[in-house]
């Protein structure tokens, strides 16, 4: 599904060069469950926005499902993302002037469905994080939980099958964590794939897999049993 | 310093209340440490904007060393929130526009501070969060623990007696974060009072006491030895 090849990705801040991925190799199989860890500033939302097609590679190949993503047309590339990809911000990135229920139903509106069906899947996904009664809240009259939880019920309202998450559960109490797992839990039993950024070790127990980051470089990448 | 009785705060959301905190009451004395913990959603957040003078509260008392909060004038306020107080914010709430920096010394430019020194400063306070080679990213150029970290030297910056840290090391990997708790560490040993918002029990584990919050009230309230 995913195939990163020497990726190298290197920031300009002003005259001077950050780079903050360093020689990336590695595959993802579809319906893998990967979690990646590493310290702050190691290179792991810079490495989910390159698998997201957020944002490009300054050397190397990457192939999505056998597709160079390189060679993708801007067209191509926006219907990847809106359709085939369910991506959990860091930072959550919601619309602060729209309320929960109209930041949910965004990617449907970008497919184009009917305002009934897409009104109706939103309650769905904001009930399904338990978030039935704030759907007419806007982001700043929610918790910093409850934001974190409208961008997962966003990245999920489309089916995507991969689904890219920045640590999810970072603004959540361990309860509230594990509902949001056993979401993650269900869509990947149902064949999709998942990788999540967490720097939390019982949330990464989840994956079946673990690749930890340092300094821009792949330290480790070992199937948990 | 700290005394809050009978505190209930309701938020409005068009027509609908919404009943955030719904009858607090606790004492906090000078250099204590205290972890408030909760679900999401519980009204961490919002005890935390009221003991910080950010918010006020719908009914009760907030009374700070000595002072009833309501009635002061709103420089007081100002001066305490400027001076007195350390706030960091579970969404950072760094200008987009200024660098690191810049963000940092903030306070130290509302203090009237002349520019060599707040420089100076801007760039120790920095360097003991590990952001030394970061002090010209803006925001937007740095990840989202090394945009927390930047939130966390700013609020320290000003040397504040009460410390207000809402989930200080949310996106941070242990390693980094047990560093940001080594600084809240020394920072309490030197006499200052601290309380901090966290969902990571062994974070809360290196406070004195711990409050549980649950849907507005206060479930537990205990000193852990
Ligand atoms: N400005 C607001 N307007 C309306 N409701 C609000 C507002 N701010 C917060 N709320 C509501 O008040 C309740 C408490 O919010 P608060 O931010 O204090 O929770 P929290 O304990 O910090 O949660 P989290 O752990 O998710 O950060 C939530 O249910 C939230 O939806
Ligand atoms: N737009 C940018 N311009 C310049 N430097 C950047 C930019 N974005 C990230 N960086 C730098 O690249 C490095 C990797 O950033 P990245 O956001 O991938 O880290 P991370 O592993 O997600 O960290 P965290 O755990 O703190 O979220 C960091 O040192 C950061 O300062
Ligand atoms: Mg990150
Ligand atoms: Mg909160």
């Amino acid at each position: 599904l995913i195939e990163l090849r020497d990726i190298e990705k290197i920031y300009k801040v002003g005259t001077i060069e950050v780079p903050a991925l360093r020689g990336i190799t590695m595959l993802v199989r579809p319906n893998e469950y990967l979690a990646i860890m590493g310290p702050s500033g190691s290179g792991k939302s810079t490495l989910m926005n390159l698998i997201g097609c957020l944002d490009t590679p300054t050397k190397g190949t990457y192939t999505l499902a056998g597709e160079d993503v390189s060679r993708l047309s801007d067209n191509r590339l926006a219907e990847i993302r809106n359709r085939r990809i369910g991506f959990v911000f860091q930072t959550f990135n919601l619309l602060p002037r729209a309320n929960a229920l109209h930041n949910v139903e965004l990617p449907l509106v970008y497919a184009g469905k009917p305002i009934g069906i897409r009104r109706q899947k939103a309650r769905e996904a904001l009930a399904a994080v338990g978030l039935a009664d704030r759907t007419h809240h806007r982001p700043n009259e929610l918790s910093g939980g409850q934001r974190q939880r409208v961008a997962i019920a966003r990245a999920l309202i489309n089916n995507p099958s991969l689904i890219l998450a920045d640590e999810p559960t970072g603004n959540l109490d361990s309860v509230t964590g594990e509902e949001i797992m056993a979401v993650l839990d269900e869509i990947h039993r149902q064949g999709n794939t998942i990788i999540l950024v967490t720097h939390e070790e019982y949330i990464a127990r989840k994956a079946k897999r673990i690749v930890r980051l340092l300094d821009g470089l792949i330290e480790k990448d070992d199937y948990v049993s």
